[in-house]
């Protein structure tokens, strides 16, 4: 096999981060595990609730890329959607509070918070 | 994802990863890059856990995730998860959760139950090796004193293994992709290999986060599907999360 022909060197002095591979810092939120489950991530999905739906609606571009048809990606949201029902709480609650604070429908935000183990086959 | 938890000379820990996701999710030809990675590095950020006002536990996380893939309780451990392909995955799990078979955990809720409720290195590592999963993972795993650093190779049902640092003989420190550590990895996807390699030059009496942040920005180690690279300190109550992207030339994955 060929060297990897975009590895290098290992890096030096790189921190603190900065030049092009460097796109920020994180922003930092707290979350108030005091109030009641379904208002804990109210003030973060209002922030980045047009980022999520951006995601969700790529999940289903690529869904729909594999289904043409679209009845697969029904089946599933709607599939999933009666999942929730079935998980533990404070998630259950979590999660039916994020779809609701995102207006995203409750299916997809599900997808979203077990897209892992989905993924590891 | 690369994981490292590493220990310097005077033992003191040090944790950190790189959150590589979204292979084969749309390839965005335009800009040479996976486009749910692109996505999900906006969606990053920093949590503080808190009840009472006191911080329970940090995170770094994914805006509308409710579980955790990297977290923190300062002063007692630190937790990261990579992911574990198997043929026994996923899928089988939530295929006996919608049958009513409820005994196994989702991945994300175990280590955010880890993570506000274990109260020491070994209840966390108790559970992390214990509780049945729906789905196959690495457990990374540091805590607050020398020795307390430890990879748990998990299927969905059982322990496969418990790699320690600096016990018995160990490593100084020990370093996760997305493969068991005791074979090789995949041939097209090695970055345990380079990874290691600026380790070993770093040595324990350098390991710091700085040092460490430059192996995790090492190509092929950050690569195009890198979201983010997150340092910890245990002891220091310190985690940092950065979003990182990949230049050409760069590796896909």
């Amino acid at each position: 096999l060929a060297k990897d022909p975009y590895a290098e060197e290992c890096r030096n002095e790189s921190y603190p981060p900065s030049g092009p591979r460097f796109k920020g810092n994180a922003p930092v939120y707290i979350i108030n595990l005091d109030l009641p489950p379904s208002k804990r991530w109210d003030q973060l999905i209002n922030d980045k609730k047009v980022q999520l739906k951006t995601l969700t609606d790529t999940m289903r571009g690529i869904m729909t890329a594999f289904f043409p048809s679209g009845k697969v990606v029904h089946i599933l949201e709607k599939e999933l959607t009666l999942l929730s029902a079935t998980l533990p709480y404070p998630f259950r609650e979590e999660i039916e509070g994020i779809a609701k604070a995102s207006g995203i429908p409750l299916g997809e935000i599900v997808m979203f918070n077990v897209f892992y183990e989905i993924f590891t086959v | 994802c690369t994981s490292i938890v590493a220990e310097d000379k005077t033992g003191k820990l040090y944790h950190a990863r790189n959150l590589d996701f979204g292979l084969f999710l749309g390839w965005d030809v335009k800009n040479s890059s996976w486009t749910i990675t692109e996505e999900l590095r906006p969606l990053t950020v920093s949590l503080d856990f808190q009840r009472n006002n006191k911080t329970v536990f940090k995170s770094s996380n994914f805006a509308g995730y409710v579980g955790m893939v990297s977290g923190m309780k300062p002063g007692i451990f630190s937790l990261t998860m990579n992911e574990r392909f198997s043929i026994d995955g996923g899928y089988i799990g939530i295929f006996q959760w919608i049958l009513g078979k409820r005994d196994g955990m989702w991945m994300g809720f175990l280590t955010r139950a880890v993570l506000e409720n274990s109260t020491s290195y070994e209840d966390a590592k108790d559970q992390l090796t214990k509780t049945k999963l729906l789905a196959p993972a690495y457990f990374i795993l540091g805590g607050n004193r020398t020795g307390q650093g430890c990879v748990i190779t998990r299927s969905r049902l059982s322990t496969l293994d418990i790699w320690n640092i600096n016990t018995n003989g160990g490593p100084w420190y020990v370093l996760e992709t997305n493969y068991d550590h005791w074979e090789d990895p995949f041939v097209l996807d090695d970055r345990r290999t380079p990874a290691r390699r600026c380790m070993d030059r770093i040595t324990p009496e350098n390991i710091s986060l700085p040092t460490i942040f430059d192996v995790l920005t090492t190509k092929p180690v950050l690569n195009k599907l890198t979201v983010s690279t997150t340092l910890i300190s245990v002891t220091d109550s310190r985690i940092e999360t950065y979003l990182l992207g990949c230049p050409d030339p760069c590796n896909p994955w």
